[in-house]
Formats: C-alpha cells, structure tokens, sequence
C-alpha cells in the first residue's frame, strides 16, 4: 500500500521537528509512482504532487501519526477534494419525461448501463422507456430489445436505416405520447478522432435536448482518458459519468483524471454484468483504491 | 561521464512523459530509458534526433515477436479470449475475410444479451457458417459441437468465440478453463492458438489482465484493438517486457478490412511520432 511504501521512505524518522526537503522528495516519488501505476494522467500527477510537496513541506511531524501515515492523511484529504465530496444523486427534469443521453467509447457499456438506468430508476419509482439508437453495430438493436424484454421496459427503434437522431426525436415523442417520464437514449460506440461520429452525437443531443447525457467510461482507461473525456464535453456536455466494470481489479486513475480536467463527477457505479450490479457512485471509495 | 547532465535532464524528461503518457507504465519506461541511457553513453550518442532513432529501435526490439497465426492443421482451431468489450467478436469477423481457407465460427458466448446474433451477423456478411445454440446453453458443450462440425465439414480454421470475462472473476476464468480442456480433449494439440483481444486504450491493468488469462488458458498471441483512437497501446510495450507474448495483430476500426499484422517497428515509430 502507499502507506507502507511511504513509511518504508521516511525510515527513521521520529516525531521530532519537520519533514525536511530530502525526506518530503522521497514521498513524492513514491506517491507519483502510486498515481502513474493507478492510471491517473501525466499532468493530473504532477499538479497534484506538487500540491501535496507544498502541504507536506514543513509539515509538523506529528507525535501521534507517523510521518508516513502523515503523509497519506494529506494524500487521502487531497485525493477526497479532487473527487468531490458526496454521491451526485439523480436530479429530474421539472417538466417530464426526464430525459438522459448516453455516450462514449466502443465497448465501454454503454447498452448494459441503458438497462441497469432504467432498472435503476423504475425502483425510484419512474416509468423507464428506452431509444434504440446504434444504428451500427451488428445486433446493438437486438441487444437493447433484448435487455428492454428482461427489464420489462420498452424499447423504441427503427431499425438501422433512419438517421440517429431522427430516430431519437421520433422515439421522445413516442415516449410522451405513451406516458414514460425516464427516457434512456443508446448510441453507438464511437472514438473521439471520428469527427463524422463526434459530430453525429452532437446533432443527436442538439434534436432530443436531454436533461442529463453521461459519457460511460471503463474503469481500466488509461492515459488518453481525459483527452477522450474532453472531445466528449466539447461534443456532447456530458454532465456525469458511469465509471463501468468498477468488479475488476483497475484502481481507476481515470476516473480520478477526468474529474479533475472536466470538473463532472461520477454519478453512477457499474459493478457488475448483471442489471442489477449499479448504484451511485460513492467518491469516497475511490480514494482507496486509486492509491493501491 | 555523467550522461544525464543539466542540459539533457529535459530530453529525458520528455522521454518519459511520452512513454508513460502512452500507457507503457512505470516499470518499462524505466528499463526503456535505462537501456537507452547505456546504449547512448558507450556510443556517446548526444544529439535528441539520433536519441530519438535510438528509443524507437529500443522499443521495436522490445516488441519483435512471432505475427504468424499458426493455422496449418486441418481444422486449426482458434480461441479468442479477452475481458469484455475489448473487441473479440469483431475480430472474429475479420478473420474470416483475412484468413485462407474455408472458415468457421462457433458462437461461444451464450451469456451475453445478442451475442449469438452479433457472431451470426458477421458469420452472413463474410459467408461463414455459425455453429450456435440457443442463449444460455453450455458454452464448453458449443465449443465441442463445433470443433465436431468444423472435423465433419472439413474446415481449414474454426473460430471459437467466448464471452467477455474479467479475469478477477475465478468461476468465469474456470468456465473458460474448461472450454479449453474440452477442445484440447477433441483435438490433442487444440486450441492450436489462443488470442487475447487488449484494447489499447486499456492502462496498467491490461497488464494484470494478459498474465491472468496467460495463466490460465494460455496465451498464444495478443490482438491490440482500437489503435485508431487516441490511444497509443503502450500497454503493449510492457506486455511484450513482461510476459513475452506476442503481439499478432492490430485492430483499428470496426470495418472488417481493419485487422492487420503487428508492426514492431510501425508501432514504435507510431509511439514517438
Ligand atoms: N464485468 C462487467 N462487465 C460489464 C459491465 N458493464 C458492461 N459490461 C460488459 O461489457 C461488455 C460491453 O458492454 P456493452 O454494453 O455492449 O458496451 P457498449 O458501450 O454498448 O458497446 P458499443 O455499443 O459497442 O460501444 C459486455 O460484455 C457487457 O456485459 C460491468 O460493470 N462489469
Ligand atoms: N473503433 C474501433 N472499435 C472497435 C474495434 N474493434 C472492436 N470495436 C468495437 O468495439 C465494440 C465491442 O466489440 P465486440 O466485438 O462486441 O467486443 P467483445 O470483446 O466481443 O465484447 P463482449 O463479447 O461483450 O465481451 C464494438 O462497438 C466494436 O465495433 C477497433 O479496432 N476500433
Ligand atoms: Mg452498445
Ligand atoms: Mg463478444
């Protein structure tokens, strides 16, 4: 753990006086190494190292912690401010249906996430509707119906031959009209230097004008997580994530890059294949795991 | 001679931010720049141009391995393997347009929502046939009637698909155990190559990943998918470092054209381009 590797660099000291310059440049090693092996980006290390250098810098050495354990509360307390305090619980649009756009990289879960949402919501007690809109992928439609079907929740499509968007305006109206309050829009899979797919999303969230559109993002992203989350607010305004497959092993620096570069926080937790393995997403939890 | 003087502290720091901004993590970018570092010293090599020629050959060197598919038995049987998402059923279908012969697919993933019908549709666009049973079946029990099938109608490649799985789930890692241990039973010396599908936007994990799956189904070949995002597939740098597995091929779209055999040297070019 950081802690461990963090006593293990502070070596003799004892609580008396500081932390001098040579022993606050150890730790900062250490926890940059923690931080790059966690994923979390280049840059995001280097501004938040220098943060805690500065904290940890003529820090009083404590007679109650050890200057390593000291070191991870200043860590711990950095980390807890860079992720946001409290889960953001779901907000819902005054005027319904509520509706919330999907968005992000191939495969990451996007159509999982569609059916876990409404699952998610109809225990809230609101009435979920889904909008088939991968009008690529082989079977993204199926996948969807199929999902609806386990759910209980319907699922609008066209097929693959409308436009997306024509077929999420066509599909809000038709949610309307039958009285749904939630509606989930699923797109396709897309990487940020397709500028025909990015500007794709754009038009879909220009048509429906969502309430919430959430890029779902793998917990196991690495490096280019906040380029990919930037081109993503530039074309879509994403306004929370779903951090997905969170029942692995990544600690998820990406996460904690993201957050910081694009100032949205994590709203959902994806822990799971099943529909059910979804909850808010409790920042608090993050900290712990990003340091290893 | 203290190489790393005042003046070149920038160039290696650069260096390192490029490598570890690639996702070639902490360990191998530091064997990378150790093994430049005493390359450039012994050849007093100074100028950042000819550093840079140097880490490129570093890094293809590091990344040469064996690209062939091993597909000479009549049938050779193929297991994709690899976490979920990671692009292991459109793989499948591009093989079937790059591979010779006659070409089959069994429908391995009988768990996920539509994945039968995914394998199937691409098994319509590229003319081959599909062994596959209804959602929920056994997936061992459809390797082994396809590897069945693939024997009776003479195939020249069977391609076993598999349900996306994490490796930190032990029940989904011994499912996938036994699909092999019921092919290898079939055809002795079967699966006769296991690819693992890594998507390049993966981090440090994807390391975890491929040593987990190494261990226990045995990896025969990585295919690094989804190069034509932003994603430069370090990860790829420190696969190759620390299992030794090769790097067969390249995926970089989802059209069924784009599949490509691995270039050590494009790729390390690609990575300090
Ligand atoms: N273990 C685990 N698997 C997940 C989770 N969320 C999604 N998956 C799996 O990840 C794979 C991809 O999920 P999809 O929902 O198809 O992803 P997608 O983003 O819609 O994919 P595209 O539409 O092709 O971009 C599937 O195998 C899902 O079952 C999760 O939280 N945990
Ligand atoms: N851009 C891009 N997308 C890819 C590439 N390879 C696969 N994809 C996409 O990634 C998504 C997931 O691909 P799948 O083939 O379903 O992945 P999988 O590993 O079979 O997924 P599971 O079976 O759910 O584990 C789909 O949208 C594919 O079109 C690639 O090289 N580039
Ligand atoms: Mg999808
Ligand atoms: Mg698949």
């Amino acid at each position: 753990t950081l802690g461990e590797r963090l006593n293990t660099a502070l070596d003799g000291v004892r609580g008396s006086g500081n932390l001098t310059e040579d022993q606050v440049k150890k730790v900062t090693r250490e926890i940059r190494l923690a931080l790059l092996e966690a994923d979390v980006n280049y840059g995001v290390v280097k501004e938040f190292v220098s943060n805690v250098r500065e904290r940890a810098t003529g820090a009083e050495v404590s007679k109650a912690l050890s200057p390593g354990q000291q070191v991870v509360k200043i860590v711990d307390e950095e980390l807890a401010n860079l992720m946001g305090g409290t889960a953001h619980k779901l907000t819902f649009a005054s005027r319904p249906p509520t509706v919330v756009m999907l968005a992000g990289l191939n495969g990451h879960g996007k159509t999982t996430t569609a059916g876990k949402l409404a699952l998610f919501v109809r225990k809230l007690g609101k009435s979920p509707y889904l909008i088939a809109c991968d009008t690529y992928r082989p079977a993204a439609i199926d996948q969807l119906q199929q999902i609806g079907r386990e759910l209980n929740v319907p699922v609008y499509t066209e097929g693959t031959e409308p436009t997306p968007e024509d077929i999420a305006e066509r599909g809000l109206k038709a949610a309307r009209d039958g009285g749904y309050d939630f509606v989930i829009v699923d797109t396709a899979g897309r990487q940020v230097l397709d500028a025909d797919m990015m500007e794709e999303l754009k038009r879909v969230r220009g048509r429906i004008k969502p309430h919430s559109v959430m890029l779902v993002l793998d917990v196991v992203t690495g490096q280019n997580a906040v380029e990919v989350a930037q081109a993503f607010q530039e074309y879509a305004d994403f306004d929370g994530m779903v951090l997905t497959k969170l029942d692995g092993d990544a600690r998820g620096g990406a996460a904690l890059s993201v957050v910081k570069v694009t100032g949205r926080p994590v709203r959902f937790a994806s822990e799971g294949e099943k529909m059910s393995e979804f909850d808010y997403f409790y920042p608090d939890r993050m900290a712990g795991r990003i340091l290893g | 001679a203290e190489f790393r003087d005042a003046g070149d502290e920038e160039f290696w720091e650069r260096v390192e931010e490029i490598l570890i901004s690639s996702d070639v993590g902490v360990n191998t970018t530091a064997k990378l720049v150790a093994e430049l570092e005493q390359e450039a010293l012994e050849k007093n090599i100074t100028s950042s141009d000819q550093l840079r020629k140097l880490m490129i050959e570093h890094a293809a060197r590091m990344l040469e391995g064996p690209v062939e598919l091993d597909i000479s038995r009549k049938p050779t049987v193929v297991l994709m393997v690899g976490v979920n998402g990671t692009g292991k059923t459109t793989t499948i279908g591009k093989l079937v347009n790059y591979l010779p012969g006659e070409v089959m697919l069994a429908a391995g993933d009988t768990f996920r929502a539509a994945a039968i019908e995914q394998l199937q549709t691409w098994g319509e666009r590229t003319g081959a046939p599909v062994v596959a049973r209804q959602r929920g079946a056994d997936a061992a029990a459809v390797a082994h009637e396809a590897v069945e099938a693939a024997q009776q109608q003479n195939a020249d490649v069977l391609l076993v698909d598999t349900a996306g799985r994490l490796h930190t789930k032990i029940n989904l890692m011994a499912e996938l155990e036994k699909v092999r241990r019921v092919i290898e039973r079939r055809i002795p010396d079967a699966p006769h190559e296991v690819l693992m599908t890594v998507d390049a936007t993966t981090g440090q994990n994807g390391l975890r990943q491929v040593k987990m799956f190494a261990e226990s189904v045995g990896v025969t070949g990585i295919i690094l998918t989804k190069l034509d995002g932003t994603a430069k597939g370090g990860i790829a740098l420190a696969i190759a470092n620390e299992t030794g597995i090769p790097i067969k091929m390249i995926s970089v779209g989802e059209k069924v054209g784009d599949l490509h055999p691995f270039d050590a040297r494009e790729f390390a070019e690609a990575l300090f381009g």
